[in-house]
């Protein structure tokens, strides 16, 4: 199912959710 | 998935006409596929015999051609330029889009100068206008353009068709979520117990002392 | 009184046929609705009002054309006459469009636009009139200020399945989902407009020009983190210390959040909220998406 693959394709690379510098700052 | 929606139809009916199409025709149809405007996914059409029926003939550069818009680049598509047909405007464009969406699988962050590099575009101006235009217009990519930092923030990235060696990969990635999922509720439901028995040892310590209290008013 | 009223009504009405039009709104208002004389029924009063109104519509006189809307609606709520009352509303929705107040406007327009009964006062109103009321409610709010009321009034008229359907509805699209307007689709929305909406403005700009660039503005703001004057400048087809202006007034009206770093010439555009809140809303996102793939696998028996 070429599709459903590439929906969890673009699924698996959607963590880290942010990845920025003021991010990582609030988070911590 | 929205992108995934859109397209859904228009596969359909590329693998129907390919179902019918051989030789010099199925070439064309590859033609049409990969110029246009709504479809970014190859894969179904790439499973087809009568297109894979193309390798070995005067039409198997059509067949390299589809491959390369599944899973390729614009870079390898310079790289190999002689071997394959020349593009038209629309399929060098849709190339470029393709192109952004592996970038974007790669990296979160992505600097201009990468961007301009693989695009083959000369200025700011000309890349931002591919990435808004053609690209998060077009639902492929989604991010925040930061012209300080010269560089372009993926939050969201349409899947393209899965290379080979790439479902190892996935299913790795899904096994770390489930992995960590996993700890983490184990991890909720210790704290949910300390603080169950904490909260127990809090209210005994508070009727123990209230008990010795009312002692203490009795005896006086 | 009642002869003098029964010519000026006459000679009005002749001014009319010669179009006239001021004249003719001039020859009715010199009628005494205020006679202490003649017992003049409020419905009369009415018609009178919103006549004389529509007639200085007709030369574009929005100031003297809102003096007799503002007498009339002091009127209108006692009026059964359902064919007036419609007139009363037309005339304030156009009164409203000419003096540049296009958000009211636009919901006035779209108001009409909704009206359910077919037929009013003896007189048939046909889909086509429903038509152009919707139609100018979607230019009226298209023109209206960038900002949340006008996103709140575009949000109705996209979701509003009748919108699809008229010549104007890409534009409205593109509006709505906040996308930077290119110069082509911009002069093929100026074509649908009326000239008060393309009147040139104090700063040498049109009334259609500053409506876009806002809305333009807006889009990039929902595109970048920050940008340069000097490429803002270039988005929107005009000079980077016009582009500072207008993102300084649009910021302190508060219809775009962002600050400005004048040593560095850069707009930074502030997000509605907080990292971690975009963060939850991301991973929101993510979970959205990863229930639509489990619906996609048992759709298809997996």
């Amino acid at each position: 199912e070429h599709s459903l693959l590439r929906q969890i394709s673009s699924l698996v690379r959607r963590l880290p959710a942010i990845d920025s510098t003021k991010f990582q700052d609030d988070f911590l | 998935m929205e992108v995934e929606i859109k397209q859904a139809e228009l596969v359909e009916q590329f693998v129907v006409l390919a179902r019918s199409a051989r030789g010099r025709a199925a070439a064309e149809l590859i033609t049409h596929a990969t110029s246009h405007p709504s479809l970014f996914a190859f894969s179904e059409l790439l499973s087809l015999p009568h297109i894979l029926e193309l390798q070995g003939t005067e039409h198997a550069g059509s067949l390299e051609l589809l491959r390369l818009f599944a899973h390729g680049t614009w870079t390898e598509y310079k790289n190999n330029i002689h071997e394959l047909p020349p593009l038209q405007p629309q399929q060098e464009l849709k190339l470029k889009q393709l192109t952004v969406m592996t970038l974007a699988e790669t990296a979160k962050v992505l600097q201009y100068d990468l961007l301009m590099q693989q695009l083959d575009v000369s200025n700011v101006r000309e890349l931002e206008d591919l990435l808004i235009n053609d690209c998060m217009y077009a639902g492929i990519v989604r991010g925040k353009l930061d012209q300080r930092r010269r560089c372009f923030e993926v939050q969201f990235a349409a899947g393209r068709d899965l290379r080979p060696g790439q479902l190892e990969n996935m299913i790795s990635t899904l096994a770390t979520w489930l992995g960590n999922t996993e700890n983490l509720l184990l991890t909720i439901q210790e704290k949910i117990k300390w603080a169950d028995s904490m909260s127990d040892i809090d209210r005994k310590h508070k009727k123990e002392v209230e008990d010795k209290a009312e002692e203490l008013r009795k005896s006086i | 009184e009642e002869q003098v009223s029964i010519i000026r009504e006459g000679l009005a009405e002749l001014y009319e046929n010669e179009e006239q039009w001021s004249k003719a709104a001039q020859m009715l208002s010199g009628i005494d609705l205020e006679s202490g004389i003649r017992m003049l029924d409020d419905t009369y009063k009415l018609e009178k009002c919103v006549k004389i109104s529509l007639l200085y519509l007709e030369d574009d006189d929005a100031i003297n054309a809102e003096t007799y809307i503002k007498k009339a609606s002091f009127l209108v709520n006692n009026c059964k006459d359902e064919a007036l009352n419609l007139q009363y509303k037309v005339c304030y929705a156009r009164i409203l469009d000419l003096k540049r107040k296009f958000l009211e406007a636009a919901l006035r327009y779209y108001e009409l636009s909704q009206l359910e009964k077919r037929e009013v006062g003896g007189r048939r109103i046909d889909e086509d009139e429903l038509q152009q009321a919707l139609t100018a409610a979607v230019t009226c709010t298209i023109l209206a200020a960038a900002g949340p009321q006008r996103s709140r009034v575009l949000a109705t008229l996209y979701k509003d399945e009748r919108c699809s359907k008229l010549k104007i509805y890409p534009i409205l699209q593109k509006v709505y989902l906040e996308r930077i307007l290119r110069k082509p689709e911009v002069d093929a929305f100026s074509e649908e407009l009326k000239p008060h909406q393309k009147a040139l403005l104090p700063d040498n700009s049109t009334v259609l020009d500053r409506a876009m660039i806002e809305h333009n503005l807006l889009s990039a703001s929902k595109l970048y983190t920050n940008i340069s004057f000097e490429e803002l400048g270039a988005l929107l087809g005009i000079g980077p210390q016009k582009a500072e202006k207008i993102a300084a007034r649009m910021i302190s009206e508060d219809r775009m959040r962002g600050s400005i770093d004048q040593v560095e010439g850069v707009i930074h555009f502030e997000n509605d909220i907080e990292e971690l809140q975009q963060w939850d809303q991301q991973i929101v996102s993510i979970c959205q998406a990863l229930n639509d793939v489990l619906d996609s696998m048992v759709k298809k028996g997996m």
